[in-house]
């Protein structure tokens, strides 16, 4: 089974 | 004061056509360097970044650094208006909530003005850092197109796996299953034909089709796409704009549970 994971996991807030 | 001047206006219209189905509402920021704009879907789970160079307008005028809010959807709507030949000129003033574009005929015998409203848009600008790439596959956008075309007729999600053997894209669905490979291939004369693959490390990363798939609407933009792609990243996949930038999407994988 997998997951979506969300972009904000891997980019910081700038 | 905000004008730019784009001979090639068939350019504008493949680019809003290469986003308007992933992002609803964006900023397009504005400053000496170019026009761009950085913004996710609704869910999260990918991002697109486009860059227009300054240098690549045949007029670049930007006064101040500022972001216009459009909704993607209108301005798709707006460059209808367009033909493929015309000329586009895209104005806004200091303080005004309106943006005018304009459509010039190559014979000059037909000038379209259109006024668009623009929105405040309160977005989130994401970092993404500078990252080597363990595997960077470049091929025919035509061709990764139709291979994310055909796997998304049997599964949902790609696996896609880079190896020594070459690069394959792998689906599961109800009905069956699909892999495609390709191998590199850079002896044709025609470097837009050419697939390359340069690999530090195998990479085998899973994403949901139906965002990749929304990034080949950018296939009309350049022969050529690049994805890069490093386990557990999210894999970049790459449009170069001739003499003007790129457009570029990124997707976060699917990750085992």
């Amino acid at each position: 089974l997998t997951f979506q994971v969300c972009i904000h996991d891997f980019f910081f807030l700038s | 004061m905000f004008e730019l001047r784009l001979v090639q206006g068939s350019l504008l219209k493949r680019v809003i056509d290469a986003i308007k189905d992933l992002v609803n509402d964006a900023n397009f920021d504005c400053s000496s360097t170019g026009f761009s704009l950085q913004a996710m879907d609704s869910s999260h789970v990918a991002l697109v970044a486009l860059l227009l160079r300054s240098e690549g307008f045949e007029h670049f005028r930007c006064d101040r650094t500022f972001s216009m809010g459009m909704s993607i959807a209108n301005m798709a709507k707006m460059l209808k208006c367009a033909s493929n030949d015309d000329i586009i000129t895209i104005k806004a003033d200091d303080g005004t909530d309106t943006v005018t574009f304009m459509f010039e005929s190559p014979s000059q015998d037909k000038i379209s003005d259109i006024e668009m409203k623009l929105m405040d848009i309160d977005s989130d600008h994401l970092g993404i850092p500078d990252a080597e790439y363990e595997a960077i596959v470049r091929m025919p956008s035509t061709e990764f197109g139709s291979i994310c075309t055909s796997l998304s007729t049997i599964g949902d999600t790609v696996t896609i796996a880079v190896s020594k053997q070459g690069v394959t894209f792998s689906t599961k669905g109800d009905i069956g299953s699909g892999n495609i490979t390709c191998r590199q291939n850079s002896s044709t004369e025609k470097p837009e034909e050419a697939t390359i693959i340069e690999m530090k490390e195998p990479v085998v990363l899973t994403f949901a089709l139906k965002y990749i798939t929304t990034f080949t609407k950018a296939t009309s933009l350049s022969s050529q796409v690049t994805i890069s792609l490093s386990s557990d990243m999210p894999v970049v996949v790459e449009y170069k704009i001739a003499e003007m930038g790129h457009i570029r999407y990124y997707l976060a994988p699917k990750i085992e549970e």
